[in-house]
């Protein structure tokens, strides 16, 4: 079409393309994450703050007795360095960002900040309790979904 | 802190780079105790349950969890008959009634009386629903009219008075449903008021009874035969316990998200408080999404 509506049209195909590749370039860096888990770092690449994959397994409290379901599950955890300067996405708070420059000028009683959970969900959880009745409750703060500098 | 320090890091690194730093027993028995003591704390347990062997699971739960826990690999049965509405619940309990406590019997074949024993609700919970989950079955096999659409009426009364053998019992309705026999399915009355009444004055819990009344226009010879109320002798322990009636209830201890499952309005003078409590709780609610809604914006 050409005119006005040509000219939206354009644009809207535009918006769209740059849109899906956004997406395949988050995908590709999601993907990067997971191929270089903590511990495997490259020589150079520092041990940033980020979340790490960590599974919680019932079994190993012996705890499957009680609980019937889930058997487990992925709890993740946040552990990394807080340097500075720190990035947007891991400054959850401007004193983050005070305490990781007073730090860095050798103040040893300004400690660093914690690499902590910013975002957590919940899970839901089926088990029997002493009386034998059997409960389904949902708990809160669970899993770690993201994690920054505090 | 504990997890990380101790049992994680190490299995991880023993999973990653190749060179572990060997546990000693001692230490992992040390980390298996601080990770159950953590997650006991993060439950809300002073410790560990220990429940009997041999507690029967209701397969309503384990497909309550299976919804809630978004398990779409598995197709769930269309079992939730109740209508859903908005109300905070974050527990879900669920009782068998208790065979040890025999009440009077009715005096007719339609109907009977059972008790649960909900004492167990913790008071500190706020009760935002109840129901009473019966089976109605169809047993084609024994059947000749296959094709012969059978209905009911299902009837739950609340027992007022303790139920002597000469006089008849005080009851109030609290909940009918009609109930049409094609295909074997379960029936959800809503027994909240009285499962209320019964958490915070324990000692009026004289128990339920249900009666099924056939249809007028569709009279039936004995409807009883369809709705499971009583085990029959023929019918196994395991079988009886997939198909006799359960109680669920629905609660909020304010500590954590609401299941995505929701309550139908009752009205009852009974429940009084409890409605301020759920009020209160759709206030906070709304409250709530506003907040998330400007943080969107």
């Amino acid at each position: 079409p050409k005119g006005d509506k040509g000219k939206k049209c354009r644009k809207k195909r535009k918006e769209r393309r740059e849109r899906r590749k956004n997406k395949k370039n988050k995908k590709k860096n999601k993907e990067d994450k997971k191929e270089n888990p903590p511990g495997t770092e490259r020589p150079g690449h520092q041990n940033l703050c980020r979340r790490r994959p960590l599974h919680v397994d019932f079994k190993d409290v012996q705890w499957t007795d009680w609980i019937v379901a889930p058997l487990g599950y992925d709890a993740y955890y946040c552990d990394g360095t807080c340097p500075f300067p720190l990035s947007d996405n891991l400054n959850t708070t401007n004193h983050a960002v005070v305490q990781t420059l007073v730090n860095g000028v050798d103040a040893q009683a300004a400690p660093t900040a914690c690499c902590v959970p910013t975002t957590l969900s919940s899970i839901s959880m089926l088990y029997m309790d002493e009386h034998d009745k059997v409960i389904l409750k949902n708990y809160d703060d669970m899993v770690v979904e993201g994690c920054g500098c505090r | 802190e504990l997890i990380t320090s101790t049992y994680t890091q190490s299995t991880y690194r023993t999973a990653t780079s190749g060179a572990p730093p060997p546990l000693t027993e001692e230490q992992k028995k040390k980390a298996v105790a601080a990770l159950e003591s953590s997650l006991l704390t993060l439950f809300g347990f002073s410790r560990r349950p220990r429940p009997s062997k041999g507690v029967v699971i209701p397969q309503y739960m384990i497909d309550l969890y299976r919804q809630q826990s978004g398990d779409t690999d598995t197709p769930i049965p269309a079992v939730y008959t109740r209508k859903h509405s908005s109300s905070p619940a974050n527990t879900v309990r669920s009782f068998f009634h208790e065979d040890e406590v025999q009440l009077h019997e009715c005096g007719t074949d339609n109907c009977a009386r059972i008790w649960f024993n909900v004492t167990y609700i913790p008071q500190s919970e706020v009760l935002t629903d109840a129901e009473l989950r019966i089976y109605v079955e169809r047993n084609h096999t024994h059947e000749p009219d296959i094709d012969k659409v059978l209905r009911h009426k299902l009837q739950v009364f609340e027992i007022m008075k303790p139920v002597s053998k000469d006089k008849e019992s005080i009851s109030r309705l609290i909940d009918v449903q009609d109930i049409i026999v094609q295909n074997s399915s379960w029936v959800s009355l809503d027994v909240h008021p009285a499962v209320l009444k019964w958490k915070n004055k324990p000692r009026e819990n004289h128990g339920l009874e249900i009666r099924v009344v056939p249809h007028r226009n569709y009279p039936s010879s004995n409807p009883l035969t369809h709705v499971r109320l009583r085990r029959a002798t023929e019918v196994e322990q395991s079988e009886w316990n997939i198909q006799r009636p359960l109680l669920v209830t629905y609660t909020d201890d304010g500590k954590a998200s609401s299941l995505s499952r929701t309550k139908r309005s009752s009205d009852s003078d009974d429940n009084n408080d409890a409605d301020d409590d759920i009020e209160e709780n759709a206030e906070s609610d709304t409250k709530k999404k506003r907040k998330r809604k400007r943080k969107k914006c």
